[in-house]
């Protein structure tokens, strides 16, 4: 996935069925953001993979003050890229009948 | 260490927590 200075790891263990996890999210790289991050940490939040969408979540962290609007693509695409891999690993898993 | 809550509109909570050293050295 493209390095968009905003890294979005798996916070708990993915058992491949829930469709419900916990992610989270924090800045690596602020420069690579279009407007000025004021340095909140890391935020955790749990993502339904079947009926959200990444760049609606990233909208909310945007209302919520954690990002600027200007932000919202990126911190979207960060989101989407994770969930991406996310579900290719299950269907990999799916596939190899494990 | 210290954690925030804050909770969206929509009903959605992000939790604040800090960002571990090593996982900013990683990569």
């Amino acid at each position: 996935a493209e390095d968009t200075g905003v890294r979005v790891e798996l916070n708990e263990e993915d058992d491949g069925k829930k469709s419900s996890i916990a992610l989270k999210l924090w800045v690596e790289d602020p420069k690579k953001l279009k407007g000025k991050y004021k340095d909140t940490g890391a935020i955790e939040f749990t993502f339904d993979l079947v009926n959200e969408v990444p760049e609606v979540v990233a909208q909310e962290m945007v209302e919520s003050g954690f990002f600027l609007d200007c932000d919202v693509k990126i911190v979207g695409k960060s989101i989407r890229d994770r969930v991406a891999l996310l579900n290719w690993k299950r269907e990999r898993t799916v596939s190899t009948g494990n | 260490s210290a954690t925030a809550q804050v909770v969206h509109s929509a009903g959605r909570r992000f939790i604040v927590s800090p960002v571990p050293e090593a996982r900013l050295k990683e990569q």
